[in-house]
C-alpha cells in the first residue's frame, strides 16, 4: 500500500510514524505547491500524518487536508 | 489494512489499542482541524478508537464520528 | 477483517469473545454517542457482541443494532 | 469468513458446532432484540445454527431466520 | 467455502459426507421451519446432501430444495 | 471448487471419478426429485458425471442435464 | 480449473491427454445425450479433446463442439 | 492458464513449443472441423502455435486464426 | 502472463529476449498471415519484440503492430 | 506496484527515497518534455518525490504535479 | 507486471534501469515505427525510460510519450 500527496500550497508536510511499541516521528518531507510525494507503508512506517493544504490519493479515495 | 482520518474540528483523537490478551491504549494521536492521519492495523494495534468530529475513510466506506 | 462501530447513543458496548475451546468475554469497549471503534478479528477475538444503538460497518454492509 | 446476526426478537440463539470427526454444540450465544453478534468460522467452529427471528448477513447475502 | 440453509418446513435435513476414499454419512442436522444452518466444507466434509423444502445459499446463487 | 446438483426427477445420479493415473468410478450418489447434492473436487475426485434430469450450479453458470 | 461438457447427442467423447514430455490419450469418457461430465485439469491431465455435438462451459465462456 | 481451440475446418493444428533455453515443437494436435482442444500452459509448454481456420478462446478474448 | 499474436500478413516475427543481466535474442518465431502464436513470459523470456502487421492481445488490451 | 510519469515540460525530476531507518535521496531521474519514466517501489525505494509539470499515473488514478 | 510500447515513429527507445543500490542503464531497445516491444519488470530491471513518440500500454492505462 502507498498514498500519493499533492501539495496545494507551500509548506505541506508528510510525517512518517514508527511501527512497533513506540510511535514517534521518524521523517518529515516538506512539499512546495504542486510537488507530489508518493510513499509506502513499510517496516519502518505504519502511520503518516499530513499537515497543510493537500490532496491525498489512496485506495479509499481522494481526501483533502487543509 | 489502514484507515484515514480527517479532523473536522480541533482536538480529534485517534487511539491505538493493543493486540493480544490485554486491550489497553498504547498511543493517542491528536489532530487539529483539517489534518489527516493515516494508520495501519499492525502487530501492535488491533483496534482504534476515534473521538471528536472527523471523517473516517476505510474499506467499508466513509464514516463520520462526532 | 475488521468492523467499524459508530455509537448512536451513549453506553454502546462492543465485547470481544475469546477464540478457541472456551468462549468468554475478554474485553468490553464502551462508547459515547458519536464515537467510533474499529476492531479486527484477531488471535484473541473470534466473535464480537454489540449492544445499544449503533451503526456497524463490515464487509457484509451496514447493520444497525438497537 | 464471518457472519453477522441481528436479533429481531428476544431469545435468538446462535450455536457453534465443533469442527472435526465429532459434530456437537460447543457454545450458544443468546441475543435480546436489536443486539448483534458477529462470529467467525474458526479452528473450533465449522458450522452454526440460528434459531429465532433474526437477520443473518453473510457473503451469500442477507437471510432471515424465523 | 460454506453454504447456508434455511428450512422452509419442519424436518429439513443437511447431511455431511466424508472426505477421502470412503464416502459415507458422518452427521445429519435436522432443522425446524425457519431455522438456519450454516456449514463449511472441511477436512471431514467434502459433500453435503439436503432433503426437504429449504433455501440453499452458496456462491453459485440461491437453490431451492423440495 | 464445488458444484451443486438439484434433481428434477427421481433417480438422478452424480458419480465421482478418481484422481490420478487411473480414472474409475469411486462413488455414486442417487437423488430423489427435489433433493440437492453439493460436492467438492477433492484429492480423491477430479471428475464427476451426472445422469438424469437435474440443474447443475457451478462457477461457469447453471447447466441442465437431461 | 475445470470444464463442464453437456452432450447434445449420443457418443460425445472427452479425452484426457497426459501432462509432461509425452502427450498421449490416457482416458476417454463417452456421454449419451443430456449427460454432463465435469473434469478438472490435474497432475495427470493438461489437455482435453472433445468430439461430437456438445456444449462446453469453461472460464472463457460457452463453446459448442460439433 | 489454458486456451480452448475450436476447429472451423479440417486439418487445424495446435503445436506446443518447449519451455526453457531451447524452443522447439514437442507435440502437434490435429483437429477435424467442430472438434475442440483445450490445453494448458505447462512445465513443458510455454508457447503454442495455431494454424488453420479456428476460434481461439483465452483470457484475452476470442481470436480467429485463418 | 502470456500474449497472443495474430499475423495480419506473411513474415510477422515474434522474438524472445533473454531474462537476466544480458538482453539478447534467443528465439524468433515467423508467422504466415492468419497464424496465431501464444507465448508466455518465462524464466528464459522477459521481453518480446514484434515486427510486421499483427494484432497483439494482452492484459492491457489489443495492440496493432505494423 | 509502479508509477508512470510523463513530463509535460523540460526538467521534471523523479527522486527515489531510501527504504529503512534512514530516508534520503538515492537517485534522481531528469526528464525532458514528453519523456516517460516508469518506476517500481523496490527494496531500495519506498518513497518518490516528483517536481515539475508532469502527469503521474498510478493505481489511485492520474495526478498532475506542477 | 509488464508494459507494451508501440513506436509511432522511428528511433523510439526503451531503456531498462538496474534494480538495487545503483541506478544505471543496462539495455536500450530501439524501435522502428510500428514495432512493438513488450517488457517485464524483472530482477534486473526496476525502472524504464521511454524516449520518442510512442504509445505505452500498462495497467494504469495508455500513455503517449513524445
Ligand atoms: N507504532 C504503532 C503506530 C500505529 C499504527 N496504527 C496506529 C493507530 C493508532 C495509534 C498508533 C498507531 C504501531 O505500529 O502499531
Ligand atoms: N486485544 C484485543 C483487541 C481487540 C481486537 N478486536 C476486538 C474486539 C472487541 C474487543 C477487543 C478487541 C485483540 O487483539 O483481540
Ligand atoms: N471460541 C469460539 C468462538 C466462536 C467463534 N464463532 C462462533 C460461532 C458460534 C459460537 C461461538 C463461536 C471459537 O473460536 O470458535
Ligand atoms: N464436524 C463437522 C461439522 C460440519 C461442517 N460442515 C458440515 C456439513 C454437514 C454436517 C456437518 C458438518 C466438520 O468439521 O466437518
Ligand atoms: N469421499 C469423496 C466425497 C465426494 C466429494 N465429491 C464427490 C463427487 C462425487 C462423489 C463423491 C464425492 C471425496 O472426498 O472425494
Ligand atoms: N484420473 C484423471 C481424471 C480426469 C480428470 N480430468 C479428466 C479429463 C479427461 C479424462 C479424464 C480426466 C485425472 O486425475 O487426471
Ligand atoms: N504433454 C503436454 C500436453 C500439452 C499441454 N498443452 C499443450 C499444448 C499443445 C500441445 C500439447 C500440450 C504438456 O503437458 O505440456
Ligand atoms: N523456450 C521459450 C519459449 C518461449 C516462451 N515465450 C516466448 C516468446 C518468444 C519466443 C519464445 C518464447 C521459453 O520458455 O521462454
Ligand atoms: N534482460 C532484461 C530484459 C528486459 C526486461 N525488461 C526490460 C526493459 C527494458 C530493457 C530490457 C528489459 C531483464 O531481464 O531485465
Ligand atoms: N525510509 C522510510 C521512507 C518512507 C516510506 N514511507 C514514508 C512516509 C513518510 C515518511 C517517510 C516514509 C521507510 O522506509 O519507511
Ligand atoms: N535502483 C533503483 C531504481 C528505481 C526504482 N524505482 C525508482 C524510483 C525513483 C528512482 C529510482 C528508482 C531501485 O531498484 O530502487
Amino acid at each position: 500500500d502507498f498514498i500519493a500527496v499533492k501539495a496545494e500550497e507551500n509548506g505541506v508536510s508528510i510525517t512518517g510514524l514508527t511501527r512497533g511499541k513506540d510511535t514517534r516521528f521518524h521523517h518529515t518531507e516538506k512539499l512546495d505547491k504542486g510537488e507530489v510525494y508518493i510513499a509506502e507503508f513499510t517496516e519502518m512506517t505504519s502511520a503518516m500524518k499530513i499537515k497543510g493544504k493537500a490532496k491525498i490519493y489512496c485506495k479509499h479515495g481522494m481526501i483533502e487536508s487543509e
